[in-house]
C-alpha cells in the first residue's frame, strides 16, 4: 500500500517558537503553504501553527507564537499508511500531519490536499 | 459513484463582500472552517475567502476583504464527481471548491478534507 513516506512533503518549511506571528504568516504565503510544524534549533517538533491560528490572532487579538499555537501535535510515521493518516486527520479534525522521526525530528509534512490527490489520479 | 452533493457541507457559512477581513476571521473561528464563499444578498457567488487569505493580511499589512479575496472562483455541482473535484482542486493547487447552481447561488463546500475522509473509511 501507498505510505506516507511516499506522498509527504519533504524538508518542509518549519519555524522556531521564537518568531512572530506576522514571520508565521510571512512564511506561509511566501511558501504557500497552511501548516508550519514549530520545531527547536535540532528540528525537534514542539507544536504547529496554521493559517487558521494565524485567524484566530486577527479575530482575537492575540499578539505572540505562543498564544495561537498548538503544543499537542497529531503526528504520523513514514511508514505508516496513507488510511491511518487520513483517520488521524478525520478523528482530530486537522487537515495536516507533520511526519517525524523516532528523535521527533520533522522530516516531511502530510496534508489532506495530498491525500485528495490521490483520489484524482485513481 | 460518490457525487459531490453525497459529500458536501450543505448550507456553508458565507460572508458578504462589505464585510472586514476581522469579521472574516471571526466567522472562520467561530464556525470552524478556512473557506467563505464571498456572496449577494441573494447568495450568489461573488469570490472567496480563505484563512491563508487572512494570513496574507497580516503579512503584507492589507486592509480590506476586497484587496485579499481571490475573484474568480473555482467551482463545481452537485452531480459532479469526486473524481472530477478532487482533479480540479490539484489543477487549481485550492482546497475547496464552492458547490453552485445553474443560478450561481451557493448550494455547499465541498473541501480537500472531506474527500480524504473517503480513504479513512475504505
Ligand atoms: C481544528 S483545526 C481546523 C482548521 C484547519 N483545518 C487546520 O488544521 O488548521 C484548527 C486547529 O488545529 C490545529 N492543528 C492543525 N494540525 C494539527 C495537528 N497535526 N495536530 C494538532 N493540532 C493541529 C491548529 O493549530 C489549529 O489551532
Ligand atoms: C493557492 S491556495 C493555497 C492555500 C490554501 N490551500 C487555500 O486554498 O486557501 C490560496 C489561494 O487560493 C484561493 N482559493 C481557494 N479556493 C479557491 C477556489 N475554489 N477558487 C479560486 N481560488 C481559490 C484563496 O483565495 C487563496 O488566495
Amino acid at each position: 500500500p501507498v505510505t506516507v513516506e511516499d506522498l509527504m512533503m519533504k524538508d518542509p518549511p518549519v519555524i522556531l517558537e521564537t518568531s512572530s506571528i506576522r514571520q508565521a504568516a510571512e512564511l506561509m504565503i511566501g511558501q504557500e503553504v497552511d501548516h508550519l510544524p514549530i520545531v527547536s534549533k535540532e528540528l525537534t517538533l514542539s507544536g504547529i501553527v496554521t493559517s487558521w491560528d494565524i485567524a484566530k490572532s486577527v479575530a482575537g487579538d492575540f499578539q505572540s507564537l505562543a498564544e495561537i499555537m498548538t503544543k499537542d501535535v497529531i503526528t504520523i510515521r513514514c511508514s505508516d499508511t496513507l488510511r491511518l493518516a487520513a483517520s488521524l486527520m478525520e478523528k482530530h479534525a486537522v487537515s495536516a500531519l507533520p511526519v517525524i522521526d523516532e528523535e521527533g525530528r520533522v522530516l516531511g509534512m502530510l496534508t489532506s490536499e495530498m491525500i485528495s490527490r490521490t483520489e484524482a489520479l485513481q
